[in-house]
């Protein structure tokens, strides 16, 4: 997966994530044409209980809501779910904005998240906010740490009971341009030895 | 009398003059230095995943391309220098906002399932993650009409010239990218790109290219070439995309002409969640953007800033609480489903955008990590971790 943000001079922004889903898709390769076909399908997995199928397994409702627990087979047209988040966030009262998202399958949401509360909330430049370390919470609510995470923060969260299990590898890279006032900043991430540019 | 008339004349036209210097003077140097520091721009901006590709798309803004036609331009670039990230076998979603208007847009352009798949393909998911290697998982490629619909809505300049400089790139003597030849090395990867097709295009003989390895690959080149020359209907109606079906038959594709005849972008209205002084846009479901919604929502009511990280035990705190959220957001991905193809779940997000949620969700967060998955409604083992 890749992000691409651009904020344009009259102030016109655009997020767009693009993806063929997992490192070179399907690994099927068209040669007469050149193109890397995706493996989207993939993604449609997400749905079922980890061992099972198409067989539905119904749940009962939980307490915010009510989850169907059922794992749908696939429609064809269908597009199946997905964490890109390409985003834009407007403060029309400043002329600020923040044109962000980014790469990594599951961990996009985590990544973006921790960016922009980041920057928003606690103080953090474009830079920094995309450079810290993140962590992620997996599906069996275990936390994972991208390495160089504060020790001191992963000892504090341990002491209140949080579980924390080891990723094999960290894939999230942000991409994002902040204009505040007359200033724009872009940042593309070193984690993919991105660079930005503007004028 | 006249000498005194002349006399205030001049002044008054040297006055003018000054001024009119001092002004143009100002309004030159605020265009060349902007009081924003050395890593600001005065104008606009482009972040790629690579220099080279957000170099070609702030060329496309200073053509006086618009923020779209810069997109295109730096994703068909991306295509070439990050191959195993994105492509035009790929899908696309973009979050377009108009200054003009004041309108935030979506276009969905990612894949969709073929008319033909295999009938227990979801029965395959836990032998084929983490790869997810073969053709029956490939959905129909959205990319370049997702392209299409963004420059007819929002384009400046012409089509072909925003291929114009990555077909330049291809056909300059292109060569691999650091970050391409780690995927290629990957202990992980390795093994399946060999025995795929894939290896004619990134192996030499038994070794995967190195970076600054000459990486050949003309027939993208022509494929962008026809693309820019005659339009994304070659794809999706035409030759090219004759060949594309042909081809990946082989591999047992059951992927048809029709298929990517009927494939078409969703058009849609951004999610829209108020943050403070701020406003999120984000893309509907099945994207991911009522799930950002929901975690920054609920995390906003917690009031953190600069001084919630200034101690320790601020900082433990502040990480606790994101954690608690993520936990409760794990929980509510199953409202991510299509709604177009799945009208139970047609209003499924809506929830997650408002504050009734996000306060019940503050008020079931405590100093405690230790809960029940359940409390979370995570007690099922749903999810594959993909996405």
């Amino acid at each position: 997966t890749s992000h691409v943000s651009v904020l344009g001079e009259d102030g016109s922004a655009v997020a767009a994530t693009s993806t063929i889903n997992t490192p070179f898709g399907a690994m099927v390769y068209s040669p007469r044409t050149g193109i890397i076909l995706n493996n989207e399908l993939l993604d449609l997995c997400e749905r079922c209980p980890r061992g099972s199928g198409t067989t539905p397994s119904p749940v009962s409702g939980d307490r915010v809501g009510g989850a169907p627990g059922r794992c749908w087979p696939p429609v064809p047209g269908e597009r199946s779910p997905s964490s890109m988040v390409p985003s834009i966030l407007i403060n029309k009262a400043q002329g600020s904005k923040l044109v962000i998202g980014g790469a990594g399958g599951e961990l996009i949401i985590s990544a973006v998240a921790q960016a922009i509360m980041s920057k928003l909330w606690l103080g953090f430049d474009l830079r920094a906010a995309i450079a810290a370390p993140i962590l992620h919470v997996n599906s069996k609510g275990c936390v994972e740490y991208e390495p160089n995470f504060s020790q001191e923060v992963q000892r504090g969260l341990q002491d209140r009971g949080q579980n924390q299990t080891q990723r094999p590898f960290f894939l999230n890279v942000v991409q994002a341009v902040s204009q505040e006032g007359a200033c724009v900043y872009a940042v593309s991430d070193l984690r993919k030895s991105g660079e930005a540019a503007g004028y | 009398m006249a000498r005194g008339y002349g006399a205030t004349v001049s002044l008054v036209l040297l006055g003018l003059g000054l001024a009119l210097a001092v002004i143009v003077l100002a309004v030159v140097l605020s265009r060349h230095q902007a009081p924003c520091g050395p890593q600001a721009f005065a104008h606009a901006a482009v972040a790629a995943d690579s220099k080279v590709c957000s170099d070609i798309g702030r060329a496309i803004l200073q053509q006086q391309g618009s923020p779209v036609d810069a997109t295109i331009a730096a994703l068909v670039c991306t295509s070439v220098v990050n191959p195993q990230s994105m492509g035009l076998g790929g899908g696309v979603i973009f979050t377009i906002y108009n200054v003009t208007t004041g309108k935030v847009e979506v276009i969905n352009a990612r894949e969709t399932v073929p008319a033909s798949h295999a009938p227990s393909l979801l029965d395959q998911c836990a032998q084929a993650l983490p790869l997810g290697t073969g053709a029956q998982w490939i959905g129909v490629p959205g990319e370049l009409r997702g392209y299409a619909e963004a420059h007819r809505r929002h384009g400046r300049l012409p089509w072909a010239q925003l291929f114009q400089p990555t077909i330049a790139l291809l056909r300059g003597g292109h060569v691999v990218a650091p970050v391409l030849s780690r995927f290629l090395h990957n202990s992980i990867l390795r093994p399946s790109l060999q025995a795929s097709t894939l290896r004619q295009l990134f192996f030499n003989g038994t070794e995967p290219l190195r970076p600054q390895d000459p990486l050949p690959w003309p027939a993208l080149a022509t494929t962008l070439e026809t693309v820019a020359t005659e339009g994304v209907e070659v794809f999706y109606t035409g030759r090219l995309g004759q060949m594309l079906v042909e081809d990946i038959a082989k591999e047992g594709s059951q992927l048809t002409l029709q298929d990517l005849a009927k494939f078409q972008p969703e058009v849609v209205d951004a999610l829209e969640v108020p943050l403070g002084d701020y406003t999120l846009y984000s893309p509907p479901p099945p994207a991911g953007g009522a799930i950002l919604s929901f975690i920054l929502n609920v995390l906003r009511g917690f009031n953190f800033s600069t001084e919630s990280m200034a101690r320790p035990e601020g900082r433990v705190n502040v990480y606790h609480h994101l954690v608690e959220t993520l936990k409760f957001a794990k929980g509510q991905r199953w409202r991510l489903g299509d709604p177009r193809s799945h009208p139970k779940l047609q209003n499924a997000s809506r929830d997650l955008l408002g504050e009734t949620l996000a306060q019940l969700i503050r008020q079931q967060i405590d100093g405690r990590g230790d809960h029940q998955l359940s409390h979370y409604s995570l007690a099922e083992a749903w999810g594959h971790g993909t996405g």
